[in-house]
């Protein structure tokens, strides 16, 4: 997955 | 997942239940202010538009419609509900919160990580966070005496953001690549806006007097 635009945080 | 993030996540929940409590028990939403949580309804709304379409875990969709469905029965409560939104202090909440979300909005469509609808959204989302607790801030200084669930509801509030940072450095050192900086800026000023409120929100507690801000 593309690190910068993982969003997992809430 | 680690320790940082869970009780930053889980001081958020507790916030909001305590706002919930307060509203759906004591049918009661004095010195609660309105902008401010239409404010968050909108952060919501913005930042989760991949609820359906980017899984991360059930933990995360579960707390995503957790959020999304709290925030938005907590604007409908205040605006709708015939006897809770008597107790709204309409005079005193006059922060005109039109004013963060343009600026939020431009700022997001200038600085971001990838020009896409989804990514600018996220990061207004995160603009818009960072300053959303503003209304609240200045109802709470004008209100003489403000009641022990709004200030916990308030100090959760900033517990939840000083925990977040906390789970940044943690992320930090044992990650690989994980550098968010628009986050990480945006969430530092959020938390930084708290300091004044938590200095005060001690020095009550050390005095066991009642919270009260100076103007």
């Amino acid at each position: 997955a593309d690190i910068i635009t993982e969003h997992d945080e809430l | 997942m680690n320790i940082f993030r869970l009780a930053g996540d889980m001081t958020h929940l507790f916030s909001v239940l305590v706002l919930l409590l307060k509203i759906h028990t004591i049918k009661s939403c004095a010195g609660v202010s309105l902008k401010t949580q239409e404010l968050y309804a909108l952060v919501f709304a913005a930042r989760y538009l991949d609820i359906f379409t980017n899984y991360i875990s059930l933990y995360n969709t579960v707390m995503k419609l957790i959020f999304l469905g709290s925030s938005f029965s907590i604007v409908w409560y205040m605006r709708y509900h015939k006897i809770v939104r008597r107790s709204y202090d309409k005079d005193q909440d006059t922060f005109r919160h039109y004013f963060l979300i343009l600026p939020c909005l431009l700022l997001a469509l200038l600085i971001n990580e990838k020009f896409t609808f989804k990514e600018v959204m996220w990061t207004f989302s995160l603009y818009l966070e960072a300053v959303a607790i503003l209304p609240q801030l200045v109802l709470l200084q004008r209100t003489r005496n403000i009641d022990n669930l709004t200030g916990q509801y308030v100090f959760l509030l900033g517990a939840y953001r000083a925990l977040y940072i906390l789970n940044w450095v943690y992320r930090y050192f044992t990650e690989p690549h994980f550098v968010h900086w628009i986050t990480w800026v945006s969430g530092l000023v959020q938390t930084l806006l708290y300091a004044d409120f938590f200095y005060y929100y001690f020095q009550s507690w050390k005095n066991n007097q009642k919270l009260h801000l100076p103007a």
